[in-house]
């Protein structure tokens, strides 16, 4: 994801 | 990632052992909704499609599978563990799933960030998490007995939601483009359900009482 993505969250 | 996001995670999975050690141990699920766990598993599942296509580190690898894999054996022993399932308090958990799956979806269609399969579906898994912790909060104030194991389960994962709170905010003033109303309204809504839930908590706490919820 890019840089201020919220997919990198669980 | 920030020691809000990480305090999250890690009540997170502390909720989930929690309530595994309530099963594997006790071999008891009694409290337990089975209507909140199913919506869980539903919520990784629709949120999680991307494991296979999007990396982002080990770690969250990692923690989705551990997500992904509680929440279907939590509900496989509550379904089908010839001792669990007995204790299943199956008369008091009627919670319909539909009722809350229907308008979660309804809402993913009309309002996403994208409109496109997997982004509608992680959408969807947002929203049914909002309100997934519904069926467990009515079986509670059912059933009124609230053992001490149940409690802390629901504590922790009202816990993990707050951290995420701050984690956005932190997130939020230290990143930029980082906006996510979505997410955000969603969470919100899911962090408030527990007041409730968590006004009692602290009253039994404080009182050193066991924890019991007004009729």
């Amino acid at each position: 994801p890019k840089n201020g993505s919220a997919k990198d969250e669980l | 990632m920030n020691i809000f996001r990480l305090a999250g995670d890690m009540t997170h999975l502390a909720s989930v052992l929690v309530l595994l050690l309530k099963i594997h141990t006790i071999k008891s699920c009694a409290g337990v909704s089975l209507k909140t766990q199913e919506l869980y598993a539903i919520v990784f599942a629709t949120r999680y499609l991307d494991i296979l296509t999007s990396f982002v580190s080990i770690y969250n690898t990692l923690m989705k599978l551990i997500f992904l894999g509680s929440s279907f054996s939590i509900v496989w022993y509550m379904k089908y563990h010839k001792t669990v399932r007995r204790t299943y308090d199956r008369d008091q958990d009627t919670f319909r799933h539909w009722f809350l799956m229907l308008p979660c979806l309804l809402l993913a269609l009309l309002i996403h960030e994208k409109f496109t399969f997997f982004e509608v579906l992680w959408t969807f898994s947002l929203y049914l998490e909002a309100v997934a912790i519904l069926p467990q909060l009515v079986l509670l104030q059912r059933t009124r007995n609230i053992d001490n194991l149940t409690g802390q389960y629901i504590f922790l994962l009202g816990g993990y939601r707050g951290f995420y709170i701050l984690n956005w905010i932190y997130r939020y003033f230290t990143e930029p483009h980082y906006v996510h109303w979505i997410t955000w309204i969603a969470g919100l809504v899911q962090t408030l359900l527990y007041a409730d839930f968590f006004y009692y908590y602290f009253l039994s706490w404080k009182n050193n009482k066991k924890l019991q919820l007004p009729a």
